[in-house]
């Protein structure tokens, strides 16, 4: 058994769900944050099956959009206040970073 | 040191919170949402040594019961409104999903 | 590949958080709640490659600090509302709770 601890965008939550409940996939949604951007995003955790691992992951492939987004990065908590110019950088925000962790013993009470 | 992540029910939540208290088990609550249901459940985040597995999982089956609930099947984000009649279906829900993972290394600053 | 589940204190965030970003740490924020005392507190999911898994406990290490701090402990649920009159007790808190746990696998889509 594995868990997969997926953080995906919120743009592309709607679309993943959708898909994991038609795929029979069970899964439970944490609402989280980036720690760069600061805007909220959503972190799955999924335990699969061995065998169900690879269409897992193909699911999550092509649900989730890699897309460019302009952002001000926020200024570290120590500035103060008006000091802090920032410059618009383009950052690329990935669909979804997966982590795949082996499960050692898995129970449904 | 093995790191446990328990999803259980908000109705055993109470019960189980006590339990672990009386017997000493430190551990982490996060909020959650079911995948299926889509109703708010919570992960308990518990890191314990291997010789004191068992009893937590002995716990956690003693405080977590399993019910049946009739539900409505949310309609995927995609139906377009009113057009799902869901048909309520009976669904077992589990008392509690208990993942065991490895803990490779634990500290505390 | 690690990932670090960290458990901070909510005085410590806003230090560890821009450490982390000075330091180019790629990370996730989710809001929790401690068992025993029951205030929020924040667990950090940081994916990191094994050769960073050092300089991040070190950076956790300065930017936690572990405070005493007395505290009512809660009444049990169980217990009706009044008859428990707690003695308040020292705790000490401390800085953060680390697990390490091993990346079977990683993919960002
Ligand atoms: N120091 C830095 N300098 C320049 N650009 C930076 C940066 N740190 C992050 N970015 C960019 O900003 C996007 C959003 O990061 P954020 O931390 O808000 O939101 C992240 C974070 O919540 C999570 N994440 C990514 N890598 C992680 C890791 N190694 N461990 C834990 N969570 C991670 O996934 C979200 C999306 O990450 P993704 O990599 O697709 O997209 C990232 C990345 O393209
Ligand atoms: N595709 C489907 N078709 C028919 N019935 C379905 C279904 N998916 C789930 N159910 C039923 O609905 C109950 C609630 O699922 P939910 O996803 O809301 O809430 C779940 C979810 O948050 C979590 N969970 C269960 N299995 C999981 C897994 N493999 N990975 C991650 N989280 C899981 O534990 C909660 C309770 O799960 P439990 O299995 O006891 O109880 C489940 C199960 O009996
Ligand atoms: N049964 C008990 N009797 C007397 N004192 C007790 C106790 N349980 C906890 N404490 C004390 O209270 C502090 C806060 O615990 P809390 O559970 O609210 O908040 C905890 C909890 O959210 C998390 N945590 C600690 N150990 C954990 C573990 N093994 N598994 C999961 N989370 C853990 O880290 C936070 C800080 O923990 P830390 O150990 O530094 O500090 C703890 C500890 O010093």
């Amino acid at each position: 058994m594995k868990l997969v601890i997926a953080v995906i965008h919120n743009r592309d939550k709607g679309r993943v769900v959708d898909a994991l409940l038609e795929s029979q996939f069970k899964f439970t949604q944490v609402a989280s944050t980036g720690g760069f951007l600061r805007e909220g995003n959503t972190t799955l955790l999924i335990g699969v099956e061995d065998s169900e691992l690879e269409p897992l992951l193909r699911l999550l492939e092509s649900n989730c959009r890699t897309r460019e987004q302009y952002v001000n990065p926020m200024p570290p908590d120590a500035a103060p206040i008006g000091t802090f110019l920032p410059t618009p950088i383009a950052v690329e925000v990935g669909g979804a970073v997966v982590f795949v962790l082996n499960v050692e013993r898995f129970e449904r009470f």
